[in-house]
């Protein structure tokens, strides 16, 4: 059985697909076999790790209930995707519906059974895709950006996390609350960061991931950080926060 | 009449609600009254402008077909806010039906009619919310960072605008793309920049929004960033736009 994590936050922007593929890359190059699943219609995972994006496989083709020759490979040798199309946004609607959550659940059993890791990629919303996702994994990171607006989200997804956890998914839990694009040199971050380690305490991740234009540009080459400068600040960041959910999951 | 304009991309974090509170301040400064309807039910603009939120008033309430009594003043005098709230994530199911969009373009319709200008602050998907407010409005800004997911999202932002003024709104426009959150320090940003100008030409705004962090500064202190700080960087680049997309529009 593998390890499963959403990467979610209904606020948009924040580092959810740049977290996704980095970490996903990270623990494949740490040696466990890892899927990442892109259930965003956007497609941000599957584009930055270079990947077409094909009605025919991934996880529309899984929402429908197929589970054969769904699977891409990536230029990571134990990473695999599950990749996103444009067609994605019709999970909304599918996944509102128990019918539809039961039925892309029986198939990602299937698709993920032979993987240690599974990581999701949600949109930016708290719709039928990102509660459905939440319903099936074990755990949530849940990036957040220092920022007024960011902040202002958090209770939100939070209390979410919890409605799922007492309803449909009594095993999930919050693996933690990671900071991304932070500007040390700006006071209301570190205010910021200060009043979230008051709140949340062990749930703010002690990896802090700093701005570093090379995310930016590793995902427009389609490859992780990791792979495209691994001497950054965004690479070592990466590699840490992979340490440290490492020991909170359950390490095989 | 007033002339109705949605800020929408379903990109998340490119700065819809930076874009829609402050140009709408500078809209209301410069002697337009201005309706600021927040369409998405995270509420950053409603918070950014330092107002509640409330299920009784606002968005919530004109998707029910409710037209008395659903306005907030702001701290800006020619300004008024159609505030979000929480239940509005219940507007995508209502608002994907014919009849629900409707209602609320008929309650809209009447809501607006003492405006000069009313400004739509959409939610970072392609679902059911941003597709009523395109086939509302008389024009489109679509704001963007110069950072490659960002790109990859416009052609499909611009291909919803395209669908929408074949189908359902024949008036639609696009008014302008215009980039938020620019470096110049940063050579792919110049890059973006003029890829994008070889591609959209005179739809690419001549204004350029710089990084400024007196723009999340000001949203964190509930106002807009002309009254927070007059002299910055972002305070300039919002009232270049307004003044840009004034010549646009149908100056009254
Ligand atoms: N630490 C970082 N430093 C610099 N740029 C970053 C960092 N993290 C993410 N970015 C850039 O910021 C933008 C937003 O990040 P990303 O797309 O990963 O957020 P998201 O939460 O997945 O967005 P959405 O809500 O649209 O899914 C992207 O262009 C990305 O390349
Ligand atoms: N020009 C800018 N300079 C610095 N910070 C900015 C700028 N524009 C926006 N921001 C900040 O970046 C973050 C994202 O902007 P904003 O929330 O307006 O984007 P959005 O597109 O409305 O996001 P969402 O997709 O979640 O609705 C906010 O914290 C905001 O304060
Ligand atoms: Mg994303
Ligand atoms: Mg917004």
């Amino acid at each position: 059985m593998p390890l499963r994590t959403a990467i979610a936050n209904q606020k948009g922007g924040v580092g959810k697909t740049t977290t996704a593929m980095n970490l996903a890359a990270v623990l494949a190059i740490g040696g466990r076999r890892t899927l990442l699943i892109d259930f965003d219609p956007q497609g941000n995972a599957t584009t930055g790790l270079g990947l077409p994006k094909d009605p025919a496989r991934g996880t529309m083709a899984a929402v429908r209930g197929v589970v054969d020759g769904v699977l891409s490979p990536t230029p990571v040798e134990k990473l695999q995707v599950l990749a996103s199309c444009p067609d994605l946004v019709e999970a909304e609607g599918l996944l509102s519906r128990k019918e539809g959550r039961e039925r892309v659940r029986a198939a990602l059993d299937t698709i993920g059974a032979d993987f240690d890791e599974v990581l999701l990629d949600c949109p930016p919303s708290m719709g039928g895709i990102t509660r459905a996702a939440l319903g099936w994994v074990d755990r949530v990171v849940v990036p957040i950006q220092c920022e007024f607006f960011a902040m202002e989200g958090l209770t939100q997804i939070l209390s979410v996390i919890e409605q799922v956890r007492t309803g449909e998914n009594p095993r999930l839990e919050l693996a933690g609350v990671v900071l991304t694009m932070f500007d040390p040199r700006l006071p209301f971050h570190q205010e910021v960061l200060e009043n979230l380690r008051a709140h949340l305490k062990e749930k703010v991740c002690r990896t802090i991931i700093p701005r570093d234009v090379a995310l930016a540009e590793a995902a427009s080459h389609g490859v992780p950080v990791v792979d495209y400068d691994c001497l950054s600040l965004g690479a070592y960041g990466y590699l840490e926060l992979g340490k440290e959910l490492a020991r909170h999951g359950g390490e095989a």
